[in-house]
């Protein structure tokens, strides 16, 4: 990626944090996705060591793929095709790969997000042009296609992990996910023995927000990554006959329109089709009545950039593309095959009447490149998926969030920028969006944090991120979601937004062992069955035991009222940094919670020693259901700030 | 009958392979032929879980879910990439 290091803290002057050799190279990242585009330079082994010498896979040959392809970055590719394959039929091999190749692009962008290769000069037709490199980009790449034309196979799935787990990758980076929330899950199932093995997961929270309880990948073993933006854009203006003008977002590259103003016509206007053609679904346009006109176009129902296919294909000019209210002032940018650009929420809201109600109306789009610096940022995107946590509402999620929004990363050469069959540009890189983005963005950080700690547990490494995640701005104010122009709460960016630089530094952990989650699960109340599949033996819950969700030892704090008006959550913290006294500083936004924490300091003298304390929250019970409120626990010892978000729901 | 069958994911304990068996792989063909004689294997899984991937007939994974060492024999789900 370009930008993300510098807005990650990752550039030249931090480069002493991390090693960039040794452990730093030794360290593998597996990717479950739709595999790699091996030629891409993000997969250069120019300067790369021997593959470690722990490496078991290997690279499997098939469509337009063989083992030759792989090298001392790219150390392992296989794909996993039965599944899909007894339900769909033989892989059409003129479309798709029987392969680890990725002919759709999501894979090579998650991949080389994760771990790329150092190449200069990277950019998507001119926009963001800059050194492009994976967070973790010393480390190892091993991929695993697991998903085909339209969709992934749990079996396939879980061969993938299956495999990355027997291969001995480091890291697991999963972005996909299924929107049935249950307990039936093979990428959960999968992810414990991942765990359990010392493996790191990350997955991506989903692109259902912004409604609540819309989260994937929920599991306490795995960390949930969520997105937010970068501080660049890429505006496109829109002026219209009245003189009025709205900033958009657009990646359109070709021949610019005429400067001067073009006819402008509502698509629901030029269709008479009266339920999708606002929409500028395929076949509903009227061609006499957008020839030579820009227009403007919903969002909804068919993908952004086929809206422009279908105004293009009408005869139109250009395309003004309207947020809903579901994306409010999200700046998601699409590489358009036609002048066009997305505007806001409140701009459509604007340019929509103006549409309505001038008998000419009139409008331009100018595109102007790229610009950074762009403040407030990070924001949380409106997609970004949210809690609470739909599974297990005592235990908070997403974890933390990360860059997904206008993410430029190593793309396939199989299809173009915008992904539709007409589009025959072929680039080396492409700007796209969703927390696919953001996990890679964690999990290649994760494999920094592995190459520095390599002895630390998964759950080390997700509490570092986690309990370092900044959740305000420079100035002090909190993270806006950008769905809302409000501020953003611990339901939708978790601990907040990862901020590596401090993680390689926490001072103290939240660590969880195998037994901890086995625990977790009989607090659930597991039946043995569930159990004896998560742990893969003959795990029993002891019934002279008493197991409490509350009590794993997760470096969050989520408060389910059910009634009572006192919960109390005991937390162990491991001391990782020198000697030194933490106290703790609490912060409660309304007074209908009242948190309190037992002791409130902890001395350490020693580095591995461990610390309990407990936190109880008292709450008033009367509070109507659906009612939220937040606020944090940190302990600091002057040198670091070990913080937690809490977030009681009723 | 392909129409009927859907693919499901089987877990095995391992623990309880009888001792006649000295492969889990061949104990987990064994089970499943005793539900079907037709179904195959598409996967057999040794770390993620213990078990395998197959296409049933909901009645052969009734039939499955009762043979001995069986855990549990659950449909296979679909993801979608974020």
């Amino acid at each position: 990626t370009t930008r993300t290091p510098l807005f990650l803290g990752l550039e030249v002057h931090n480069a002493g944090l991390f090693p960039e050799t040794g452990a730093a190279s030794d360290v593998v990242i597996g990717v479950l996705d739709t595999g790699v585009w091996p030629e891409s330079k993000s997969f250069s082994d120019e300067g790369y060591g021997p593959v470690p010498s722990t490496w078991k896979g290997e690279c499997e040959t098939g469509t337009n793929f063989t083992a030759s392809l792989c090298n001392r970055k790219l150390i392992g590719a296989r794909f996993f095709v039965t599944g899909y394959e007894k339900i769909n039929g033989p892989v059409d091999e003129s479309k798709e790969s029987r392969s680890p190749r990725d002919d759709d692009g999501h894979g090579t962008h998650t991949a080389s997000t994760a771990a790329g290769s150092v190449v200069e000069g990277a950019n998507l037709l001119g926009f963001a042009n800059g050194t492009a490199r994976g967070m973790a980009y010393r480390a190892r790449v091993a991929v695993y296609k697991v998903c085909w034309k339209p969709t992934c196979f749990g079996s396939d799935v879980l061969a993938g992990i299956d495999k990355a787990i027997e291969d001995n990758v480091n890291v697991l980076s999963i972005s996909l996910g299924r929107r049935r929330r249950d307990y039936n899950n093979e990428i959960a199932i999968g992810a414990f023995s991942a765990m359990e093995r010392g493996i790191f997961v990350s997955c991506s929270a989903g692109n259902d927000g912004p409604n609540p309880f819309s989260l994937s990948n929920v599991a306490p073993w795995i960390t949930t990554v969520g997105a937010g933006t970068l501080d660049r854009d890429f505006p496109a203006l829109v002026t219209l006959g009245n003189g009025k003008y709205y900033t958009g977002v657009s990646l359109f590259k070709g021949d610019a329109l005429s400067s001067k103003l073009l006819p402008f016509v509502y698509a629901g206007n030029a269709s008479n089709n009266a339920t999708y053609g606002n929409f500028c679904f395929p076949g509903t346009l009227i061609p006499e009545k957008v020839k030579g006109k820009i227009v403007m176009c919903e969002k909804g129902v068919n993908v952004r950039v086929e809206k422009g296919e279908v105004v293009k294909a009408a005869g139109g000019l250009g395309m003004i593309l309207a947020n809903t209210a579901y994306e409010g002032e999200e700046r998601t940018a699409n590489a358009f095959l036609l002048p066009a650009t997305t505007v806001g929420e409140k701009a459509s809201d604007i340019i929509r009447h103006y549409a309505f109600t001038d008998p000419n109306p009139t409008a331009s789009i100018v595109f102007q490149g790229t610009v950074v610096n762009v403040q407030p940022s990070p924001v949380l995107a409106a997609f970004s998926s949210r809690g609470p946590n739909p599974i297990t509402p005592n235990i908070l999620k997403p974890d933390l969030i990360a860059p997904g929004v206008n993410i430029l990363a190593a793309w396939t050469g199989a299809v173009g920028p915008s992904g539709l069959a007409s589009d025959t540009r072929r680039v080396e890189f492409n700007i796209i969006s969703g927390t696919s983005m953001s996990c890679p963005h964690v999990s290649g950080l994760a494999a920094l944090l592995k190459s520095v700690y390599p002895e630390w547990s998964p759950a080390a490494i997700r509490s570092a991120l986690m309990t370092t995640a900044y959740n305000t701005y420079k100035d002090g104010n909190p993270i806006i979601d950008i769905a809302t122009g409000i501020p953003s709460t611990p339901f939708e960016h978790g601990a907040g937004h990862v901020s590596p630089t401090t993680a390689v530094n926490p001072g103290l952990i939240y660590d969880l062992t195998t037994a901890d989650y086995l625990g977790f699960l009989c607090a659930l109340k597991y039946n043995s069955s569930l159990i004896r599949i998560i742990s893969r033996g003959n795990y029993t819950c002891d019934p002279s035991k008493t197991y409490s969700v509350a009590d794993l030892n997760y470096p969050s704090f989520a408060v389910n009222v059910d009634g009572s008006s006192t919960y109390k959550y005991t937390r162990t913290v491991t001391n990782v940094g020198g000697a030194g006294s933490y106290s703790v500083k609490v912060t409660s936004e309304t007074t209908a919670v009242k948190i309190s924490v037992e002791p409130a300091i902890l001395n350490f003298k020693e580095v591995n020693e461990k610390k309990s304390y407990e936190v109880t929250f008292t709450v008033d019970s009367s509070k109507p259901s659906g009612s939220n409120s937040f606020g944090s626990i940190e302990w600091s010892d002057g040198k670091h700030v070990v913080a937690s978000p809490v977030a009681i729901s009723w | 009958d392909g129409a009927q069958q859907s693919t499901y994911i089987v877990h095995m304990a391992k623990s309880q392979m009888p001792s006649s068996f000295d492969q889990h792989s061949l104990w987990y063909e064994s089970s499943l032929k005793s539900a079907s004689e037709s179904a195959e294997m598409l996967y057999t899984y040794n770390n993620a879980i213990h078990g395998f991937a197959t296409r049933l007939t909901p009645e052969e994974a009734d039939s499955l879910m009762v043979q001995p060492g069986v855990i549990s024999v659950q449909s296979e789900q679909q993801y979608e990439l974020h």
